[in-house]
């Protein structure tokens, strides 16, 4: 684990290692992706097509779990801990606003682990569907994920289940509006001679 | 010199995908 970025390293250095940061955690939603029953049945075109444009969507989710909101500082798989101040500097400003506020109402439902990790299942099996081949097959993946998670929180939570859900599935708009605005964003990575 | 190669994060994420597939074949 690294600690936060000494005042000593130059803003090409910080961009080099933020970059870097995304990089176990892409492998991170792959491997999360094969989890899922009934991802890996799919053609490795279609797991291939919805990883790619669900990925973005599922690490914003995770993003929010990362975030320290008392340090205002986020935490990425290889350790890298940034203030959040840094991270504007590096002209992240207007991501890191959308996720927040994304992060802010999402958190408003309190979602437990296990609820949040359905409910990423079903974000990524949600995203863009063009490119895909079996249509049939992906439908039918998400209708069922999308009726564990709705059992899931019904059966915790009888009492919300009515508000929350809906506001769950309503979150997944937000999420393909946060990667068409943001994921073009640059990242750079050093090549060593 | 140090040499940069510069991309987004939609075209980083899906080299990662597609180099974590292929080393799985």
């Amino acid at each position: 684990a690294c600690p936060v970025s000494a005042a000593s390293r130059s803003g090409q250095q910080i961009w080099e290692s933020f970059s870097q940061c995304f990089t176990p955690a892409v492998r991170e939603v792959v491997e999360f992706a094969k989890g899922i029953p009934g991802f890996q049945e799919l053609s490795q075109h279609d797991q291939v097509m919805l990883l790619k444009s669900g990925t973005f969507q599922v690490l914003m989710v995770r993003f929010c779990t990362m975030f320290n909101p008392e340090e205002r500082t986020v935490t990425f798989l290889n350790g890298q801990t940034y203030p959040l101040s840094t991270l504007r500097a590096l002209g992240m400003g207007a991501l890191l606003d959308a996720i927040f506020d994304f992060s802010e109402k999402l958190g408003t439902l309190r979602l437990e682990p296990d609820e949040m990790a359905l409910f990423m299942a079903v974000v990524l099996v949600s995203a863009d569907l063009s490119g895909i081949v079996d249509m049939g097959a992906v439908e039918q993946l998400q209708e069922g994920l999308i009726r564990a998670l709705h059992s899931l929180i019904h059966c915790r939570r009888p009492d919300e289940s009515a508000s929350i859900f809906p506001k769950l599935l309503l979150h997944l708009p937000d999420l393909r509006t946060l990667n068409n605005l943001h994921s073009d964003k640059l990242l750079a990575f050093r090549i060593d001679s | 010199p140090k040499t940069h190669r510069v991309m987004t994060l939609a075209d980083h994420i899906s080299h990662i995908i597609t180099q974590d597939f292929a080393r799985n074949q």
